[in-house]
């Protein structure tokens, strides 16, 4: 089953 | 010193319409370019980035970088009381705990100011890379609403596929699938109502219903919306907001264990 991502997983804190 | 003025407020309104119920805490930031935000939702899987630039207000005053916490919730209860034809202006002081919101009807005669205290809000800045997309379609914003709210009444997901031959929106769910493919086409009387497709490489993404059903809040702000993919990152979905901005909506795929 598809699970869903973070976006902290694809983006970096600035 | 802030002094924000916004012929058109009525794309305030809908900006905070659009937003209040994906975040409900930001800080807007207020620079010499313009006026911003950045906020992602709690479970840190959708993000909004708004853009208004300064040339894009009638009058723009921001003395130093401001970034004002505002709750979206309380804003938006304040933008409510402003008629859809008014003009806002936007004024703070610097370290001030308060922002002002004035708003003057067209023709003057009625003048009001909303003053809403302002907080702390610690935020998570994401640094954004610059990405080559896959494939970026370019489609009716009515009409990906449409899609949006169709299938989430059949599934929680939809798979977007991009390819040559359009763009494919599928569900599933208890009940049945359903499965909508929009073909380029070209219109050659109104662009707005055009589906144009960019495609480097196929691409096929998959994402949770209920926040592209969010997004579509910002339908009213253009008559068009911009999907940009690639393989495992998050969609951006893009409306412009006329002369003078943007507002995009990051959303992380559901990835295969």
């Amino acid at each position: 089953k598809a699970k869903q991502s973070s976006l902290f997983t694809f983006f970096k804190k600035a | 010193m802030l002094e924000l003025r916004l012929v058109q407020g009525s794309l305030l309104k809908k900006v905070l319409d659009a937003i209040k119920d994906l975040v409900t805490d930001a800080n807007f930031d207020c620079s010499e370019s313009g006026f911003s935000l950045q906020a992602m939702d709690s479970s840190h899987v959708a993000l909004v980035a708004l853009l208004l630039r300064s040339d894009g207000f009638e009058h723009y005053r921001c003395d130093r970088n401001l970034s004002m916490g505002m709750n979206l919730t309380n804003m938006s209860k304040m933008l409510k009381c402003a008629g859809n034809d008014d003009i806002i202006t936007i004024k703070a002081d610097d370290g001030g705990d308060s922002v002002t919101f004035m708003f003057e009807s067209p023709s003057q005669d009625k003048v009001s100011d909303f003053e809403m205290k302002l907080m702390d809000i610690d935020s998570e800045h994401l640094g954004i890379p610059e990405t080559e997309y896959h494939a970026i379609v370019k489609m009716p914003s009515a009409e990906f609403a449409r899609i949006c709210r169709d299938l989430s009444t059949i599934g929680d997901t939809v798979v977007i596929s991009v390819s040559k031959d359009g763009v494919k929106f599928s569900t599933s769910g208890d009940i049945g699938s359903a499965n909508v493919v929009c073909r380029q086409n070209n219109s050659v009387d109104n662009k707005d109502n055009e589906t144009v497709i960019e495609m480097n490489e196929p691409v096929s993404l998959t994402f949770a219903l209920r926040y592209l059903n969010s997004f579509t809040k910002a339908t009213t702000l253009s008559n068009t919306v911009t999907l940009s993919m690639s393989k495992e990152l998050p969609v951006v979905v893009e409306y412009k907001i006329a002369e003078i901005g943007h507002i995009r909506f990051y959303l992380a795929p559901k990835i295969e264990d």
